[in-house]
């Protein structure tokens, strides 16, 4: 892996999005993950609708949490994903409403990535941002850098939140993962949370996985 | 568990030194931490604070403790009076019908320096014990810190009531924030987030996704790794 990386500096990450008042930080993050497959296989960043998945993904449960693999199914199923302006973010979940018609993107499979951190960051340095879930322990506090808590108290076993690793480097000798989160952008570093690598941190190498795009 | 959306009512969910309501379920989580230990190994209970939310059929626990226990693993090769280790410790213990289970045990070493250096950060700045009276000046400290975080994140309360009671949450929070600086090793800052005025529940329930922990997702094949080009 080269010694870091950054997709959002390739154009290859859209803006930070809001989940709200809402346990959708699953839908957020495989949106994410096709985001930057699409752009990186057919060179257009599109900012693809979280709503659809929460509406028309039966097999997850919208606000109250799903999983990313469920979800890479069901885009799969239904025949693609609409974009965020066709198919606008409201929080909370509604009759499905997806039309084939108007489905921008699709993906072809999903796969689940290594758990060795050092391949996790060259797979993402070649193929694009990676969706991982973490135990998101002090992240309700978090404000930025690096964090690094005590692993008794962020255990990989108490996984609850999914989110976007977009890039990893250095800062001050410190590796850091640099994550993209659902939280607006008036949470940590511009919405995005800075955790240590290397050490399989909250559990960040334990659910990584990604959409294929052929 | 879903969180009760009116807490600043019931006040059901303080955070109290132990009390005899607190003793079965915090033994209980000292055995389970101790099950499968030798004697001489086993860990003792310091300091305990916990807080109890009852539901119809039982009421779950969660307790926050300092375990002390003997740094030496085998006393027949120390032979020297052996320092004592202290852990810091989060349960979570459900108790229905009069039966207990242990739903959370996070345990991890409380360096000295970092627990000196923390309490002295807590005892010049913020009371740990919610039982202790605040000092005034830290009272009116958090009062204006609260009022910043109100007009900066924009905050409107239904009533006095649930302000003082956000008040009090905001206050605890930024108690626990502080410990979680102690206990983080990376280079990050804990502080005022917009969540601050949130119970851990309340923001748990509203923001994160528990089926993570509880079931397994899908099974995807494993990707190839990637070549060097």
């Amino acid at each position: 892996a080269p010694l870091e990386w950054d997709w959002r500096k390739k154009g290859a990450v859209t803006e930070v999005k809001n989940q709200r008042m809402c346990g959708s930080c699953w839908a957020f993050s495989v949106t994410g993950n096709v985001e930057g497959q699409w752009f990186l296989n057919r060179g257009t960043l599109l900012s693809l609708s979280e709503q659809e998945l929460l509406d028309c993904d039966k097999m997850d449960k919208a606000c109250m949490g799903g999983f990313p693999s469920n979800a890479y199914l069901a885009i799969k199923s239904l025949g693609g994903l609409e974009t965020e302006d066709d198919y606008s973010y409201q929080g909370h979940m509604k009759a499905c409403n997806f039309s084939a018609k108007k489905a921008k993107v699709y993906i072809n499979d999903s796969v689940e990535l290594s758990k060795n951190e050092q391949k996790l960051a060259a797979w993402l340095a070649v193929k694009g941002p990676i969706s991982v879930a973490i135990n998101a322990f002090g992240m309700q506090f978090y404000r930025h850098g690096i964090a690094h808590p005590l692993r008794p108290l962020c255990s990989p076993w108490f996984i609850d939140h999914a989110m976007l690793v977009v890039g990893y480097g250095n800062r001050s000798n410190v590796p850091f993962w640099a994550i993209k989160n659902s939280w607006g952008t008036d949470w940590g570093e511009e919405g995005y949370y800075y955790l240590h690598r290397g050490s399989g941190a909250c559990g960040v190498n334990i659910m990584a996985s990604s959409a294929v795009v052929d | 568990t879903s969180a009760n959306p009116y807490p600043w009512a019931s006040g059901a969910e303080a955070w109290e030194p132990l009390s005899p309501e607190l003793l079965g379920p915090a033994r209980f989580a000292l055995d389970a931490y101790n099950r499968g230990r030798a004697a001489g190994t086993r860990a003792g209970l310091g300091a305990v604070r916990g807080r109890v939310r009852r539901a119809s059929r039982g009421s779950l626990y969660s307790l926050e403790a300092t375990l002390e226990e003997s740094a030496c693993k085998d006393p027949m090769v120390c032979q020297l009076p052996v320092s004592k280790k202290t852990l810091f410790c989060i349960f979570e213990v459900l108790e229905e019908l009069g039966k207990h289970t242990l739903l959370r045990r996070d345990c991890g070493p409380v360096d000295t320096k970092v627990t000196d250096l923390r309490n002295e950060t807590f005892n010049s700045v913020l009371p740990l014990s919610s039982k202790d009276p605040l000092p005034e000046e830290f009272s009116m400290k958090m009062i204006s810190i609260f009022k910043n975080f109100v007009a900066t994140y924009n905050r409107t309360y239904e009533s006095k009531k649930e302000a003082q009671w956000r008040l009090s949450v905001f206050t605890r929070n930024m108690v626990l924030a502080q410990r979680i600086q102690a206990l983080d090793h990376g280079t990050a800052q804990y502080g005022v987030t917009k969540f601050s005025d949130l119970t851990e529940e309340e923001f748990r329930t509203i923001y994160l996704n528990p089926l993570l922990r509880e079931e397994p997702g899908k099974k995807m094949h494993l990707a190839k790794a990637v070549r060097d080009p």
